[in-house]
């Protein structure tokens, strides 16, 4: 059974792979003239890798990045991004912050970063987190695509062994899924901000995640940080911690908001959505709206910063 | 599909350094076929791992043997993926 259109799509509800790219489609015919996707690359498993455009025209303006999913298992994320894109249509011309944004910057939106491995979640292994490439000389399948960036790639932070979960790949960009990414943010050459959304713990962080020299805007990222957690705690009181990668949770090398900002992309973020009632990767259903609703807050606040902050 | 019957999710809370650095070493037993939801970090922070049934036991006994403080966040896995695909199914037939 198949959403008839955007309105009648369930968000409160978890979707396979094809649902969530049925979705994109419909939202794009519904919305031709704000709304395109691309097709940035194929995964190992020659799945596409789609990227929703919001645009409301000018050529190659600055624009604002966010991804989700790109662990497969987390699932509140892709069902989030699922909301952002719908809430992105509703509310230009609505919202007159985020009229704003859209009348200046493009918003490019990867709901489902890591195919392979959520179809591998719908379909096999629910608790599947890497990519699904094959690694010779190993049994072990699937690279963290989170530790595969140029970024670091190698320190301490990753795992060298295949079957380990935090398996940094046999290079950096190995993983079609990464190098899709970098290619076209590279090529694009004009991101202003970088957000990648991960779920669980109730977290925002910046970079540096492989070295604890902090990063040369730190005191602007926290402060925006500080900011961008008090506007998503003001929906229902969700509490958040915030920081650098390193100082707040562990060293993590290869990772993503670090390649990001070293490519000169200053508002680089990276999000742990909700941890509600001890159900870690598994958050009921029920929560998926409230939990895009108050993170949509915070990525208001980062880029609506980024518009009143040109570099 | 796999089946994760009886795996449970310990909520661990190391109370100092070197207790967080016991919960590593669990890290690198690979025959537990331990899977860390949230890493050991810092001392306070809770470490959630996913323990698979035949490990349970040795895991709970290494963390007690070091005074680990722990409780069972998720008594069975399994439940709640059942849980949630009926839920989906259920939202599909709506």
């Amino acid at each position: 059974v198949r959403a008839q259109s955007t309105s009648t799509f369930n968000y409160a509800t978890y979707h396979t792979l094809e649902e969530i790219y049925d979705f994109m489609d419909l939202l794009v015919a519904e919305n031709p003239q704000l709304v395109s996707k691309i097709q940035i690359g194929n995964t190992f498993e020659d799945r596409p890798i789609y990227v929703l455009k919001f645009s409301t025209g000018g050529d190659n303006r600055p624009a604002i990045w966010i991804d989700t999913g790109i662990h497969s298992r987390e699932w509140v994320t892709q069902a989030s991004g699922v909301w952002f894109a719908k809430k992105i249509t509703e509310d230009y011309g609505q919202d007159p912050t985020f009229t704003a944004i859209l009348d200046n910057m493009d918003i490019y939106l990867e709901i489902v970063t890591n195919p392979d491995g959520f179809a591998f979640t719908h379909s096999t292994n629910r608790m599947w987190r890497k990519t699904r490439s094959r690694t010779p000389g190993s049994l072990c399948i699937g690279v963290d695509p989170n530790r595969n960036w140029d970024a670091g790639f190698g320190q301490p932070g990753a795992s060298s062994n295949p079957c380990s979960e935090t398996y940094r790949g046999k290079s950096a960009n190995s993983e079609a899924e990464v190098k899709s990414i970098v290619d076209f943010v590279q090529d694009h050459g004009n991101f202003k901000a970088f957000i990648s959304i991960h779920s669980y713990s109730q977290l925002l962080l910046y970079p540096y995640g492989y070295t604890a020299d902090p990063v040369p805007d730190k005191e602007e990222l926290d402060q925006l940080a500080k900011s961008a957690v008090n506007a998503l705690s003001s929906l229902y009181g969700t509490k958040y911690k915030y920081g650098s990668i390193i100082k707040t949770i562990y060293q993590a090398s290869g990772g993503t908001i670090d390649w990001s900002y070293n490519q000169g992309i200053k508002y680089s973020f990276t999000f742990e959505l909700r941890d509600t009632g001890f159900r870690g990767f598994l958050l009921p259903a029920s929560q998926i709206i409230p939990t895009a609703q108050e993170t949509w807050l915070a990525l208001l606040t980062i880029m609506e910063h980024t518009l009143n902050h040109p570099y | 599909n796999e089946d994760f019957v009886g795996h449970q999710v310990l909520r661990i809370t190391a109370g100092d350094q070197a207790q967080v650095d016991k919960v590593k070493e669990l890290q690198d037993l690979e025959h537990l076929q331990l899977d860390f939801w949230r890493d050991p970090a810092q001392a306070g922070s809770p470490i959630d791992v996913r323990v698979p049934f035949p490990s349970i036991q040795s895991v709970k006994i290494f963390l007690e043997a070091h005074d680990i403080s722990y409780k069972v966040m998720i008594e069975d896995v399994q439940l709640l993926l059942e849980e949630e695909q009926a839920q989906m199914s259920a939202a599909r037939a709506r």
